[in-house]
Parts: C-alpha cells; sequence; structure tokens
C-alpha cells in the first residue's frame, strides 16, 4: 500500500460520505444521477465478487462491504425512501446507461486478463466505472446550477482516479512485472472524462463564483 | 495478457 492509492481510497471513501451524507440530513437527492448511482453499484457487485474467496487484508475486505453497502443504500434511497425519491429528477436523468452495459460487456469478454467469470467480470467492472460518471456529468449539464455538496462528489470522484493513476505510476517503478493495461487505460479514460468538469470545477474555486457548466 | 495477478487493488 503506497501514499497514493491510500489517498485514493480515501478520496473515494470520502466522496461516497458526502453523497449519504447529503442524502441521509436533507433528504434529498437533487442534482444526483440514480442511474450513475446504479452503475457504480454494478461495478463494485461485479468487482468485489473475489470478497469471499481472496482474502488480501482487513482494509481490504472493509472497504469492500463499505463500498457495497453504501452504493446500494444509495440507490435504495433514491428508489425508496419517500422522502429522498420526490427530490428525484428522473427526467432529467435521461441517459440511456443500459446502453453502457453492454458494450462493456462485450468489450470484458473480448479484452480480458484470462477467460474465466471471476476475470471477465473484473475487466467488465472497470470499463464500466471509467463511464458509470457519464449520466451524472449529463445531468449536472442539464440542471447546470450545481449545489456545492453534488460539486464536491463528483469533483472528489475524480479526484480518486488521478491518485490511482500515481499509485499505478509508483508501483510500476517499484515493483517487478507490475502491470497492468486493463486497469491503467480503464483509469486513464475515466479520468479523462472529468477533465472538462475540474476545469469549470477550479475556475468557479478560483474567482469564488457560482459552479456553471456551459450547456 | 499475463497471468492474472491476486487483486490487491479496490
Amino acid at each position: 500500500m503506497n501514499m497514493f492509492r491510500f489517498l485514493g481510497d480515501m478520496t473515494h471513501l470520502f466522496s461516497v460520505l458526502v453523497l449519504l451524507l447529503k442524502i441521509h440530513t436533507i433528504k434529498s437527492c437533487a442534482g444526483i444521477s440514480l442511474k450513475t448511482q446504479e452503475l457504480y453499484a454494478i461495478v463494485f457487485a461485479t468487482r468485489y465478487l473475489d470478497l469471499f474467496t481472496d482474502y488480501i487484508s482487513l482494509y481490504n475486505t472493509v472497504m469492500k462491504l463499505v463500498y457495497l453497502g453504501s452504493s446500494l443504500s444509495i440507490v435504495w434511497y433514491m428508489r425508496r425512501h419517500k422522502l429522498v425519491r420526490r427530490s428525484y429528477d428522473k427526467d432529467q436523468d435521461t441517459f440511456r446507461h443500459h446502453f453502457l452495459i453492454l458494450p462493456c460487456l462485450i468489450l470484458a469478454l473480448l479484452i480480458n486478463e484470462k477467460f474465466t467469470f471471476m476475470e471477465v467480470m473484473w475487466a467488465f467492472s472497470l470499463y464500466l466505472e471509467a463511464v458509470a460518471i457519464l449520466p451524472q456529468l449529463v445531468l449536472l449539464q442539464r440542471t447546470r446550477n450545481i449545489d456545492n455538496l453534488t460539486g464536491q462528489y463528483v469533483f472528489l470522484l475524480g479526484a480518486y482516479r488521478s491518485f490511482y493513476i500515481l499509485n499505478w505510476i509508483y508501483r510500476y517503478f517499484t515493483e517487478v512485472h507490475y502491470v497492468h493495461w486493463i486497469t491503467w487505460i480503464s483509469g486513464l479514460v475515466q479520468t479523462l472524462l472529468y477533465g472538462d468538469f475540474f476545469y469549470y470545477y477550479f475556475h468557479s474555486w478560483k474567482n469564488n463564483e457560482k459552479l456553471q457548466l456551459p450547456a | 495478457f499475463h497471468s492474472p495477478q491476486l487483486k490487491d487493488e479496490l
């Protein structure tokens, strides 16, 4: 475990806690894309299939349970909770996320580290995670006015993968034969997708004005 | 691709 990966995991954990805090305290999910949350639940479910077969460390197991639990509870809140679900603007959150799942599955069947169920699911979860933010970014473009917590949530989510990229560079130079092209390329694509959001986020932060994304 | 290493990352 190196500092970059630890910072990445903490940033990711914090992004999820910011979102849960928002939904739990103000009982609102305005500006949050349910589709992105559902995609993340699928990402964690398919990536952590080895939860009970491979024990790596207590930290690894606990974090997996936290990610699974939080993503599923966020989806539950947005679908079932009588107050929260009312604030979900489903007519704005229209990205057809099913169109993301099939290509990722096909790609995982074609490009994987080994043609086994676990490896294909693992590759699928990486490809899906790379594009899972798209419904959320589209929703932000549509709703334009981004409240602070949502902006912070998306920013932290993008920052976590940036830390992971530093972690992969570090591990490449410090560990023998540490090569994971599938992870590296997916992680890079994922971070690039946040590019313009980061640009506008920093601008609004620098000029101390409300975050506005161009239409 | 090489043999799948143990997935130690989240």
